[in-house]
């Protein structure tokens, strides 16, 4: 699965996704990545995210709404995406997932959630500073 | 300090990442990045989790989802179990801007993408074959099924209910390979 964010310099956001899902998922099972809220959201007055990972568990908590919610509201970009992350974790402590955030000054984050097969979270991040993409991580 | 504008996706995809970049730069949109960027790995089948050609499903086919918005209008374009068109984005995004609905679904939204221009084409390739052939011989495992017999655990179906009983906490056969 991608999750992408985008922001210009006029302040305007955009949000997307696009997967395959899970491996021999039952026909006609669809995860979070088309659910708005959920795979990603954008709201060009607060901040934009995208989440990967378990669907059918990360969709329960709409947890890229959350962090855009918790950006307005004041929250960091990282303090976001961990936040979201926090909330799954509570009802599924091993669930497996990761979530991008930006807020409207272009400041960013990630955050993910330990498990057998993820302990370190790679994404991209690309801005006039750099003019060319970058990898980076976050320790789940 | 933080510099506009930017682009972050999920996952090392560096291809997707500088496609979504090169339209900013060029003074694109941040719609058309998004898009573009998500395209890029849907024709790159990105790390196997998008694009046609990956996660086939128990029947063995592999369907696609996307979803594409934006921020200044809340308006929302979504695709879910799309079947037989590789541009997933490009469906979404033509969701948004040729309806006044935000999702569509399965074979109508299939339908809806050829009459939109979309190419219609099977997403199996030999690496999905191999999956699911393999999945087969492997008695269908791992399974998402649950409170059915043949036991979903050790067995292929076809499934039918059982009684719903107490059982332990089984591990979700999701990872780095098989993500939403």
């Amino acid at each position: 699965t991608i999750g992408m964010i985008a922001l210009d310099k006029k302040g305007n956001m955009a949000a997307g996704t696009s997967t395959n899902g899970l491996t021999h998922k039952i026909p006609g099972r669809v995860g979070d990545s088309p659910i708005i809220g959920a795979g990603a959201y954008a709201d060009s007055s607060a901040g934009a995210a995208a989440a990967t990972g378990d669907g059918d568990l990360m969709m329960r908590f709409l947890p890229s709404y959350l962090a855009v919610e918790l950006m307005r509201a004041g929250a960091d970009p990282s303090a976001a995406c961990k936040s979201a992350i926090s909330r799954i974790k509570r009802f599924y402590p091993d669930f497996f997932g990761a979530i991008v955030c930006a807020n409207t000054t272009g400041h960013y984050g990630a955050a993910c959630n330990k498990a057998p097969s993820l302990t370190q979270f790679h994404y991209m991040v690309s801005n006039s500073e750099s003019d060319t993409p970058v990898m980076k991580s976050a320790d789940c | 300090h933080a510099s506009l504008p930017v682009v972050v996706n999920t996952w090392p995809f560096k291809s997707a990442a500088a496609a979504a970049w090169g339209v900013l730069r060029s003074g694109g949109s941040v719609l058309d990045a998004v898009e573009k960027g998500c395209a890029q790995c849907e024709i790159e089948q990105c790390d196997g989790s998008v694009g046609f050609g990956g996660s086939p499903d128990e029947s063995g086919e592999t369907t696609l989802d996307a979803m594409i918005m934006n921020g200044n209008t809340m308006q929302v374009g979504a695709v879910a179990d799309l079947r037989r068109i590789k541009n997933a984005i490009g469906v979404a995004r033509a969701v948004m801007e040729h309806t006044d609905h935000t999702l569509l679904v399965g074979e109508a939204a299939s339908v809806f993408a050829e009459n939109m221009g979309f190419v219609a084409e099977d997403l199996t390739t030999n690496r999905s074959l191999n999956i699911f052939s393999q999945w087969l011989k492997g008695n269908c495992q791992p399974n998402y099924r649950k409170n059915v017999t043949p036991d979903p655990s050790k067995s292929c179906g076809p499934y039918r209910p059982e009684a719903i009983q107490a059982q332990n906490k089984r591990e979700r056969p999701v990872n780095i390979h098989s993500h939403d």
